[in-house]
């Protein structure tokens, strides 16, 4: 565990936790993608299939059960408490669009033809490309709230940190994981558009409008 | 490598 693998962690744990405040203090998911919180939920339900099988340390397992009750949590403020507040008009993504070539590509590329690894596999490459419903309804709306802002640019940073996380861990003990890294770098990319416009417009103060 | 996937990450 190095400094930059704790900071991406908590950065996704502070996303989650925005979200959550979000969705609880206003009553309303207005904003939000259920479909990428779907595939949040997919992608943690198939990663921690090892909960009960590999345990590497009381940490880990602790935030491996915070993130998945997390992301149920956070289904079901938005599917049932909250469900007249979504904004289901403007989350039109097709989940099959990412599911489906994840699921394919977990089946051709990954480190061992396992089940547990094979779903391992499956939810990197689903995690890396699970927000795109998300930035797609930013993009549709032309506009999203700062706190929807501040949850994205949690969420973005924690892959990021990762990266640096891996950078750091290949040359201190010469560990790598080419999956987790790539699918890691495609997911922060996606981010970096959204990264440009919070640094040059939330932060100053500005909503978070889309040229239009 | 033949050595087992080791998913020490989150």
């Amino acid at each position: 565990m190095n400094i930059f693998r704790l900071g991406g962690d908590l950065a996704h744990l502070l996303a989650i936790i925005i979200l959550l405040l979000k969705i609880w203090t206003t009553r309303s998911c207005a904003g939000i993608s259920g479909k990428s919180q779907i595939l949040f939920a997919l992608t943690f339900t198939a990663r921690y299939l090892d909960l009960f099988t590999n345990f590497v340390s009381v940490y880990n397992s602790v935030m491996k059960v915070v993130y998945l009750a997390a992301a149920y949590a956070t289904l079901y403020l938005m599917y049932v408490k909250f469900k007249a507040t979504y904004d289901h008009n403007h989350d039109t993504f097709r989940l099959e669009f990412l599911i489906l070539p994840a699921a394919g590509l977990a089946l051709i590329i990954n480190h061992e033809f396992s089940i547990i690894e094979v779903m391992w596999t499956f939810s990197i490459y689903l995690e890396a490309v699970a927000i795109l419903p998300q930035l797609f309804m930013v993009s549709k709306t032309g506009e999203a709230e700062s706190i929807t802002s501040h949850y994205l640019f949690a969420l973005g940073s924690y892959r990021a940190l990762y990266i640096v996380n891996w950078v750091y861990r290949y040359y201190s003990e010469g560990f790598y994981d080419m999956i987790a890294t790539l699918a890691g770098v495609v997911q922060t990319v996606l981010y970096c558009d959204f990264f440009y416009l919070y640094i040059t417009k939330v932060l100053k103060g500005k909503k978070l409008q889309l040229p239009a | 490598d033949d050595a087992e996937p080791d998913h020490d990450e989150l």
